[in-house]
């Protein structure tokens, strides 16, 4: 049923852009609506600029699990010091 | 079969509609319209932009897992490493050095 | 949406980071 449930999410996702599609197609030729489109394009423009932070983020991340993957190691030599002098 | 070529037809259907959408468009456009006054840019831009999200999303979360493993096992480790240490001072009867105020802020913070 | 999201994310991961950061200056302490 999983394939299924794939197959109308594709579908679905496909009617979604033709309907979005048809509202931008509206916009694009209504003179007024011409500053909505550009607004539109600027909000994206700041969505990008977060994305781009969002990134920068996960390699912060990924430096602080390598950390953590190295405390680990040092962590688990000092226990086995601890057993081997018991 | 005939469900799968429902299914194909009904694909090529939209796909066809969605071309068609998007050719009109770009003849309607003024001529060089910039990005943004494109709506066909900004459509496809937006579905980028989603699925770049949505693969950040999944990213930070597979590096929250893999962080929370190390901290646990950190924690267990250094705990029964501190008990092993403590035991050992015993039984070599070591004055046990009290923990400095430090360390007592540390330990009450693990 | 998309921009509200992505700042609560950045928010919630920017406090996590400094409690690991926290947690591994505690455990520094403890190990030496």
């Amino acid at each position: 049923s999983s394939d299924l449930e794939d197959l109308c999410s594709h579908i679905n996702t496909k009617i979604l852009t033709i309907k979005k599609t048809l509202q931008l197609r509206n916009m694009g030729q209504e003179p007024s609506l011409k500053s909505v489109l550009c607004k539109i394009g600027h909000e994206m423009f700041l969505a990008n600029e977060l994305l781009n932070k969002m990134e920068i983020e996960v390699e912060k991340q990924e430096r602080l699990k390598n950390s953590l993957k190295e405390m680990q190691k040092c962590i688990e030599r000092d226990y086995n010091e601890a057993q081997h002098l018991r | 079969n005939k469900l799968l070529f429902q299914f194909q037809k009904a694909e090529s259907d939209l796909d066809y509609i969605q071309h068609k959408l998007e050719f009109e468009i770009m003849k309607n456009l003024p001529d060089n319209p910039s990005a943004e006054e494109n709506p066909v840019i900004l459509l496809k831009e937006l579905s980028v932009m989603k699925s770049r999200y949505r693969m950040l999303c999944a990213q930070l979360k597979e590096i929250s897992i893999e962080q929370r493993e190390s901290i646990s096992c950190i924690h267990a480790t250094l705990e029964n490493t501190m008990k092993m240490v403590q035991a050992l001072q015993q039984h070599a009867d070591l004055e046990l050095s009290p923990l400095s105020e430090e360390e007592q802020t540390a330990a009450q913070q693990l | 949406t998309l921009k509200g999201d992505v700042n609560a994310i950045l928010d919630q991961n920017r406090s996590e980071r400094q409690e690991t950061y926290d947690f591994m200056k505690a455990i520094k302490v403890l190990m030496q």
